[in-house]
């Protein structure tokens, strides 16, 4: 006959409902058998009280045995029935769940469902660190493009500021002015050309 | 109909239980097995009789309130009452421990790894998004580098051609 | 075998909210 652990009632109660039936029905049985004690010792002490009794302590001590044991039966009779209600009724966890269970009833998780909760999770987590390496990479590049921009715009400062430089001369574009000056230096050279010529004519002269 | 509370029910069951088996043990039954002591004192048994009736049921009730006092039966009855009456929409067969704890466990875990997973979700979404934008910025970073780099190379060839010229320049100055 | 049954209904009973404790410290110690 396979013995029903009954784990969940203990989960709840503590304790077996077995345990606590075996606990009352031997409590029972002392009572039954300390209260017979005591009948057996009430009359063997009225007997002591009559002179010439014919009744024997063992007598009385076999009509103790002989009540005793049709109590006894009645008793595991009794007992019997009682215990079968107490499983059956009281000590008994129907068709619910624990409140500590009550996760089961929402969430029923099959092995494999599970497995792949936590593989989905390990792959978020390898894809958050991959997004945050991206991060650091993205953000070492913008703090070189800045390092670049900024070299770059120097020299393109650098550019302006020699630009500058001969407007500042009154010069407005560098290129003009030097055009103008090769036009000057030129007219200068010729200048200079015909002084000589002059001066070279009039010593002949 | 009416759900009977399951202290109650105890009480009706041991009451039934002390009441049967009196029923059982009746006076008639004690006087056939004690019958010589009853001719001798009639009454002295009638009185030891009810007397062991009293004392039997007075221990046994006294036990079953030590054990409802010892193991707090009657709260944790009501407690139980309670959980029925709550589950009492249950129609499929209600879950039990599956006697594998890990997989037991599942459900217990599952709602915080469901949370943990959002959570996850919510962090890369937005790392994304974070990247998406350092990203673009980076590419409008590359091309205003290139810009630069054009300009500069602009403004360098200009520099180039004019110092050609200052040399063609020189050349034509320096010629005898 | 009693005493077997109340020990393993007994941890069926605590050891969830036990590890569950765990598992949610675990849980934020990733985040974190």
């Amino acid at each position: 006959m396979s013995v029903d652990p009954m784990t969940y009632e203990a989960q709840f109660f503590g304790f077996t409902p077995q345990m606590c039936m075996l606990r009352i029905c031997i409590a029972f049985q002392d009572y039954l058998f300390e209260v017979m004690q005591a009948v057996e010792w009430v009359i063997l002490k009225n007997l002591d009280g009559i002179p010439d009794c014919e009744i024997s302590p063992v007598q009385i001590h076999r009509c103790t045995e002989k009540f005793l044991s049709f109590m006894k039966g009645c008793f595991d009779n009794l007992f019997g029935k009682m215990e079968q209600l107490f499983l059956q009724l009281i000590l008994c966890i129907p068709n619910i769940l624990l409140p500590e269970d009550k996760y089961k009833e929402i969430h029923p998780y099959s092995e494999e469902e599970f497995q792949h909760l936590q593989k989905e999770i390990d792959q978020l987590q390898e894809k958050y660190k991959t997004e945050l390496y991206t991060k650091q990479t993205l953000l070492a590049e913008l703090e070189e493009q800045k390092i670049v921009q900024a070299k770059l715009k120097q020299t393109l400062a650098l550019f302006a500021e020699l630009q500058n430089v001969g407007r500042d001369h009154g010069t407005s574009d560098f290129r003009e002015s030097l055009v103008s000056l090769v036009q000057n230096s030129r007219k200068l050279y010729n200048i200079t050309d015909d002084v000589e010529k002059e001066s070279k004519r009039l010593k002949i002269s | 109909g009416a759900t009977v509370s399951r202290v109650k029910l105890l009480d009706t069951i041991v009451d039934t239980f002390l009441q049967k088996l009196v029923a059982a043990g009746s006076y008639q039954r004690f006087t056939d097995c004690y019958k010589h002591f009853y001719r001798l004192q009639p009454e002295m048994t009638q009185r030891i009789y009810d007397k062991f009736i009293t004392q039997l049921q007075t221990s046994i009730r006294e036990e079953v309130s030590e054990i409802k006092e010892e193991g707090n039966l009657e709260a944790v009855l009501n407690a139980l009452d309670k959980i029925v009456e709550e589950g009492k929409a249950q129609k499929e067969p209600a879950w039990r421990p599956s006697g594998i704890p890990e997989m037991d466990l599942h459900s217990t875990i599952a709602p915080y790894f469901l949370q943990q997973r959002d959570t996850l979700q919510r962090c890369v979404q937005k790392q994304e998004a974070e990247n998406r934008q350092l990203a673009d910025a980076i590419l409008a970073g590359r091309k205003q580098v290139e810009e630069l780099q054009l300009q500069i190379q602009a403004r360098q060839e200009a520099w180039q051609a004019l110092h050609r010229e200052q040399r063609e320049l020189l050349a034509v100055l320096r010629e005898p | 075998f009693d005493e077997i049954i109340v020990d393993i209904a007994t941890k069926r009973k605590q050891y969830p909210r036990k590890i569950l404790e765990c598992v949610i410290k675990t849980i934020k110690a990733k985040q974190e």
